[in-house]
């Protein structure tokens, strides 16, 4: 059973924008 | 074959062939006879005690016949028909007359020789400069009054201590024969450590010359240049020489068999072993993974390439390095690499194990997750990433089983309830 890859849209980066990759 | 390497192709010591360095070469002189028609006399008939004769010629440089110019120096010496260059008369002490010859480049001289079509010289000295004539050295001082001339001792014994010094000899120095003698220095001769040159490099550079100037300090005369009727003496003092050889062996350091010209037709070495520079007296780029050395009979010291695995194009030579094993250390690895050899990945990247370490793509990025790696480097054989807790996969990019992915980017996958 091969679990699904992270899905990067899912992420609340509100508090994090410098943790954001440029291309997200 | 090449002398330079063996039947089996391993670097050996070579050397070019023993010449006649001054043979064809221009000499520069500060006088030579028969710029105006001049009237010189020989002594035909002097033994010692005899009344003199003369026989009377002119010199004159706009008639060949008469004329006798610094190329007959160092032309072909053929004794059957000798040519001889020849000063101004009577140019005496403290004037003096200077022959200079360029080399063309630094060669390891083994002696200095003329051949006078006149009287050997009372006192002459004879130079060398290692530095195309920027600087000059005494080679060898003849006088039969070294210390009144040159204030040197007259056969000074060399020793160890200073084997790099110029003696002083009343040998060469007799009138007698009035034609056609000869003074040649041996650089080598009387020199303590001369049996073992290839081990002295004192006596190595002690030979090493790439100009060399003879000064004719003082004339023999018979003491008649001041009588009443002198001229005719002193037009029978003059110096003239038929040839001057410095015999050598261009200066290769064992690293090349010959010379040859260049493109701008400066003579250099044809450098093998990995050297370079006009004395093969250098290592050629990217042969740094040893110091230079001068090769010895029993020891080629070719130069050695530094390993960068096809990684680099240059390299630096570090002594420390050296002591340990080898002292090659690459500069600017290329294609994701480092290390002094280019032989593992550089931070960021792994290797790729199905190719090897001198492949272009040897080393693989990490690619690690933005947010389910914890850093981006991963481990240099497998490629892992560091992961975040609940988070698995070679770059991170999953939920480990039992957890599901959050809105933090922080902790990403988190235990399903």
């Amino acid at each position: 059973e091969v679990m699904p890859t992270l899905d990067m849209a899912l992420f609340d980066w509100t508090d994090y924008e410098d943790m954001k990759p440029a291309d997200t | 074959p090449d002398p330079c390497y063996d039947e089996h192709g391993n670097p050996r010591r070579c050397i070019p062939d023993f010449v006649n360095a001054a043979f064809g070469k221009e000499v520069k002189v500060s006088s030579t006879c028969g710029k105006t028609t001049r009237r010189y006399c020989a002594v035909t008939s002097a033994e010692k005690g005899d009344d003199r004769t003369w026989s009377c010629q002119t010199c004159d440089a706009s008639d060949p016949k008469k004329y006798h110019p610094p190329a007959y120096l160092t032309d072909l010496n053929n004794p059957h028909n000798l040519t001889c260059w020849q000063s101004e008369n009577f140019i005496q002490y403290p004037q003096n007359v200077t022959l200079t010859l360029s080399l063309g480049k630094k060669f390891e001289v083994t002696y200095v020789s003329l051949q006078f079509c006149s009287s050997r010289p009372e006192s002459m000295v004879i130079y060398k400069s290692m530095d195309y004539g920027k600087t000059w050295v005494t080679f060898q001082f003849y006088s039969s009054q070294c210390k009144k001339m040159y204030n040197k001792p007259n056969r000074a014994v060399i020793t160890k201590q200073n084997e790099q010094e110029a003696v002083c000899t009343d040998s060469h120095t007799d009138m007698y024969p009035l034609t056609g003698g000869l003074i040649a220095f041996s650089t080598l001769d009387g020199r303590p450590s001369a049996h073992d040159f290839d081990n002295s490099p004192v006596l190595q550079d002690w030979v090493t010359a790439t100009d060399i100037k003879v000064i004719f300090s003082r004339l023999h005369t018979f003491g008649d240049e001041n009588e009443d009727d002198s001229e005719l003496a002193r037009d029978s003092y003059f110096y003239a020489v038929s040839d001057l050889q410095v015999g050598g062996r261009c200066k290769c350091n064992g690293h090349a068999s010959r010379c040859v010209k260049d493109r701008d037709g400066s003579l250099v070495c044809e450098c093998k072993h990995n050297t370079a520079g006009p004395e093969c007296d250098r290592c050629k780029p990217f042969h740094y993974d040893r110091p230079w050395q001068r090769a010895t009979a029993r020891e080629a010291n070719e130069c050695v390439a530094c390993n960068c695995n096809l990684h680099a194009r240059r390299c630096r030579f570090n002594m420390e390095l050296y002591k340990l094993h080898s002292g090659g250390v690459c500069l600017k690895c290329r294609h994701n690499t480092a290390g002094r050899h280019c032989h593992y990945c550089k931070e960021g990247y792994f290797r790729d194990l199905s190719k090897p370490i001198s492949h272009r793509k040897a080393c693989k990025a990490c690619d690690c997750h933005p947010v389910g790696a914890a850093g981006k480097t991963c481990n240099q054989t497998t490629g892992q990433c560091p992961c975040k807790d609940g988070v698995t996969g070679i770059t991170c990019n999953r939920c480990s089983k039992g957890y599901q992915q959050s809105r933090s980017p922080i902790a990403p996958c988190i235990k399903i309830p």
